[in-house]
């Protein structure tokens, strides 16, 4: 899995 | 978009709607932690400065912007509106004691040693511990308003969506950012003995009011 961040998010 | 997704963007939404009416309807904000609403202006202009560098969806957009407006009014309306009515004298927790340990932790660990994203899991730590203010408040005060029991069981819960929908993500995207997942859950964590009194004195119609 990746460690990425989740910028879609509020 | 999933449904945890959507619907605790929907249940924070609700939270921020609910703060702001009834400050408005009541023409007060007793019982409300101005300490808590700073750091949550705070939280919002953190993260979302994204707002000017990256584009991600219409719905992104506004829902930050909503967000940041709520918020600020919130601010407004407690230290200048109805400034007379804010009960400042329990609302003593020291929220240095959370900003700075948070702005520690986001320059050690975070995703990229950039000022965005520093400040983004600034953000991240600083929400997961922003309500401490308020519910030190409830417990100094030993009650709670229904209304003001309401924002915070929408507020709680938020956050609490937002695990399944990273559960959900981690095996349906294979996609997980650990640094929210624990904030996440140690912000969740905060709420559980609220969420207690809620579901067993709030909801069957009894004022919420901490035992002596």
């Amino acid at each position: 899995g990746t460690n990425k961040t989740l910028k879609d998010e509020l | 978009m999933n449904i945890f997704r959507l619907l605790g963007d929907l249940s924070h939404l609700l939270a921020v709607i609910i703060l702001l009416l009834k400050i408005w309807k009541t023409r007060s904000c007793a019982g409300i932690s101005g300490r808590s609403q700073i750091l949550f202006a705070a939280v919002y202009t953190a993260r979302y400065l994204d707002l000017v560098t990256s584009y991600i969806s219409a719905y992104n957009t506004v829902m930050k912007i909503v967000f940041l407006v709520a918020s600020y009014g919130t601010l407004y309306l407690m230290f200048l509106k109805f400034k007379a009515t804010y009960d400042h004298n329990h609302d003593t927790f020291r929220i240095e004691f959370l900003v700075l340990p948070c702005v520690i932790l986001a320059l050690l660990i975070n995703h990229d040693f950039s000022a965005l994203e520093i400040l983004w899991t600034f953000s991240i730590y600083l929400e997961s511990v922003a309500i401490l203010p308020q519910l030190f408040m409830v417990s100094k005060t030993g009650e709670a308003e229904s209304i003001t029991s309401h924002y915070l069981f929408a507020l709680g819960t938020y956050r609490g969506l937002y695990l399944f929908n990273w559960i959900y993500r981690y095996y349906a995207e294979d996609h997980y950012d650990l640094i929210a997942i624990i904030a996440g859950i140690v912000q969740t964590v905060l709420y559980c003995d609220f969420f207690y009194l809620y579901i067993t004195k709030v909801l069957k119609g009894k004022k919420l009011q901490l035992p002596a």
